[in-house]
């Protein structure tokens, strides 16, 4: 892997969104997948919509919470995914309103990441930003810096956020990875939290997954 | 951990030089002590004594110790008469894997001239937590919320005390008025926005808390998720059926194998 890798710098990653009073960061974090992905291989960056897979993914369950395995599923399922402004966020389940022919990506598959943070950062740098689930210890009060709680305060079996992986580098020799969250841009720094990098901090490196755009 | 009300006298039990399990530590907290003083006023090791208490790959050590300030040089500041003034401290120190964390500093001034040193102290001798650190509860600036180098260190010291001392309670009522303006939060009613301040400063705690925790840089304190209890914030911003075994998904080829 190169030393650092930022994918905001190079046109790969859209605004940070908010995800309001509603536990749908995994639709979030999915979406933000498919948007780097269908910037990697297609050349264009669109925003996606996170309602449509609310609203159309019926295995998971909306605000309630879900899984990224899951929603690509649903994605590849319903034929793709419409744009933030063709299918806008509302922050609560509303009946399915999805239109094949509006879709404007799709995806061919997905797959699951190594465990391994440096294989993670060296396909980080060649494939696009990863969508993961890290244990949210501590990220209520987040304001910046390198977050890095002891182990057991934030145990990598304790998941109950999902994110998306944009970049990594060091910080005064401290390693991290920048983390794109869906908390809107008051939160953290400008959005975005930076998390330790390899040392499994928050089990970052536990549910690593990519949707596949071929 | 709390505060102690009263600064303390040292006790009659017997103290001893440090032993060698509890030197490393024990100078790693008067490190963290004299951090950021400057070269004339920094502290010295006295006696240490303490305890150590194994928890996974990490000691955390109770220590007891007296550090001695430096008798005063400078005759435009000397209060009379000039006495050398000796420190009791209380610190837990983490030790995981060699890297040491301090988790609680509490320190109390000792004249060990006078016996009762307790009641000198009652009698205008400044509780510890505010000679220490950034400045007194007094001196702080009005918080501003978009200040990002602002610390509550000194404040949170405090907040363990129940119930808050008067000027920490107007301070916290401070900064809870300007989240509220910040993050434009509203409240049914006056009950329901006093139920959100003593959430508020309960969360403060918790941060502290977070923050003696990290080992990285962060920086922990109000956000705009500040007026929310744990549950709360649970429940509503997370999403708990991560915890669920997923689809199996094929795994992906290393990039070496691309």
């Amino acid at each position: 892997a190169p030393p650092e890798w930022d994918w905001r710098s190079k046109g790969a990653v859209t605004k940070v969104k908010d995800q309001g009073m509603c536990g749908s960061c995994w639709a979030f974090s999915v979406t933000g997948n498919v948007e780097g992905q269908w910037f990697l291989n297609q050349g264009t960056l669109l925003s996606l919509s996170e309602q449509e897979l609310l609203d159309c993914d019926k295995i998971d369950k909306a605000c309630m919470g879900g899984l990224p395995s899951s929603a690509y599923s649903a994605i590849k399922n319903l034929g793709g995914l419409e744009t933030e402004d063709d299918y806008s966020y509302r922050g609560h389940m509303q009946a399915c309103n999805f239109s094949p022919e509006k879709a404007k990506v799709y995806i061919n598959d997905s797959v699951e990441l190594s465990q391994n943070e440096q294989k993670l950062a060296a396909w980080l740098a060649k494939r696009g930003p990863i969508s993961v689930a890290i244990n949210a210890f501590g990220m209520q009060f987040y304001r910046h810096g390198i977050s890095r709680p002891l182990r057991p305060l934030c145990s990598p079996w304790l998941i109950d956020h999902a994110v998306l992986l944009v970049g990594y580098g060091n910080r005064s020799d401290v390693p991290f990875w920048a983390i794109k969250n869906s908390w809107g841009t008051d939160w953290g720094e400008k959005g975005y939290y930076y998390l330790h990098r390899g040392s499994g901090a928050c089990g970052v490196n536990t549910m690593a997954s990519s949707a596949v755009v071929d | 951990a709390a505060a102690p009300a009263q600064p303390r006298a040292a006790s009659a039990q017997a103290w001893v030089p440090p032993s060698p399990e509890l030197r490393a530590p024990a100078l790693f907290a008067l490190e963290m002590f004299n951090r950021g003083r400057a070269a004339g006023t920094r502290v010295v090791l006295g006696a240490v004594r303490g305890r150590v208490h194994r928890v996974g790959q990490g000691s955390l050590y109770s220590l007891e110790a007296t550090l001695m300030e430096p008798p005063c040089n400078d005759p435009t500041v000397c209060q009379l008469p000039v006495s050398k003034k000796t420190l009791l401290c209380s610190f837990e120190v983490l030790d995981e894997l060699g890297k040491h964390v301090l988790l609680r500093k509490d320190c109390g001034l000792v004249d060990t001239k006078v016996p009762g040193a307790e009641r000198a102290q009652a009698a205008g001798e400044p509780k510890s937590a505010f000679t220490q650190g950034s400045g007194t509860i007094s001196s702080l600036s009005q918080p501003r919320l978009d200040n990002r180098n602002e610390t509550f260190s000194p404040v949170f010291s405090l907040l363990n005390e129940d119930p808050l001392p008067q000027d920490l309670a107007v301070k916290m009522a401070s900064i809870f008025r300007n989240f509220v303006i910040t993050y434009n939060r509203t409240y049914e009613s006056k009950e329901e926005a006093q139920w959100r301040l003593s959430v508020f400063v309960h969360n403060m705690v918790r941060a502290q808390k977070i923050q003696a925790l990290d080992r990285g840089t962060a920086q922990y304190g109000v956000t705009k998720f500040s007026d929310l209890t744990e549950e709360e914030f649970r429940t509503t911003y997370l999403n708990p059926l991560l915890r669920e075994p997923g689809k199996k998904m094929k795994q992906a080829k290393s990039v070496g194998d691309l």
